[in-house]
């Protein structure tokens, strides 16, 4: 049996919406320590990587690990049913999962749906990911992050990420012209969500498609910060951070010139 | 221009 209740169901929504645009088809694995997906696009450039704590939920049960598949656009079409500040309710039997159930309660618990979702088999690659000591991790506030984003791609369709210890700097050309954004580390102490932090082993500089990364900015509503993880030669990690766990994105950067 | 790496060649699949 499995059962997971999260009482913020907004979150799930938002949670979807930032997965969906990557992928079609995911497989959601459940086990004793909680709900993880790991899906690549199509064209095996981007991978998002979703991880949900066991202890996010009240209650959690998974009596035994299994993968429920699912098809995300027909997953979005039946959370939109689900009201923003209702409770959301997944179940499905682990030894024949062949539905999920998902129940929506809203708050004064007068109005419950219940609507099942067809399950599908779906053989997905895993990619073994390595703990990387990363050159460069930024931390910035994620809207700041979107809107550089969707600035430059006025300009290229790809961007230039360098980072030194005093900045962050995107860049962008293209054939009408040229665009940059340079940020500086500030701490502010009361507001830490406004902060810009750099960790620095060395300098990097390198180049990525914008319309992904514009892509992953559909994380932003999960969190107030976003950390970038750069290293020469090695696929950008930008992550969202959430109090019942992390999405995380990677990027493979261009290369040559 | 740069091409677009993909992410085979950085990770390995399991």
């Amino acid at each position: 049996m499995f059962e997971a209740r999260l009482t913020q169901g907004a979150l799930l929504k938002r949670l979807l919406d930032s997965v969906k645009e990557l992928v079609t088809d995911a497989n959601f694995d459940c086990s004793e320590t909680g709900i993880s997906l790991q899906a690549m696009d199509n064209s095996h450039v981007a991978l998002v990587s979703l991880s949900l704590r066991a202890e996010g939920f009240n209650p959690y049960r998974c009596d035994r690990g299994f993968s429920l598949g699912v098809n995300l656009n027909s997953l979005n079409k039946i959370m939109k049913c689900a009201g923003n500040e209702d409770v959301i309710t997944l179940k499905a039997d682990d030894s024949s999962a062949d539905s999920l159930c998902l129940l929506f309660e809203n708050s004064s618990n007068e109005r419950v749906s219940e609507y099942e979702l067809k399950l599908m088999d779906i053989d997905q690659e895993h990619l073994s990911i390595p703990e990387t000591d990363y050159d460069a991790t930024v931390m910035m506030p994620s809207a700041e992050f979107q809107r550089i984003c969707r600035d430059l791609m006025v300009v290229s369709e790809s961007v230039t990420i360098d980072v030194s210890k005093d900045e962050i700097k995107f860049t962008a050309e293209g054939e009408l012209g040229t665009g940059n954004v340079k940020l500086k580390p500030t701490s502010t102490i009361d507001k830490p969500e406004e902060s810009i932090t750099i960790e620095l082993g060395q300098t990097v500089s390198l180049q990525f498609s914008l319309k992904y990364l514009s892509n992953f900015t559909r994380g932003t509503p999960l969190s107030d910060q976003v950390m970038l993880c750069l290293s020469d030669n090695m696929p950008l990690l930008v992550e969202y951070k959430m109090d019942i766990g992390y999405i995380r994105y990677y990027l493979a950067p261009k290369v040559g010139d | 221009a740069a091409t677009q790496g993909r992410l085979d060649s950085f990770f390995t699949q399991v």
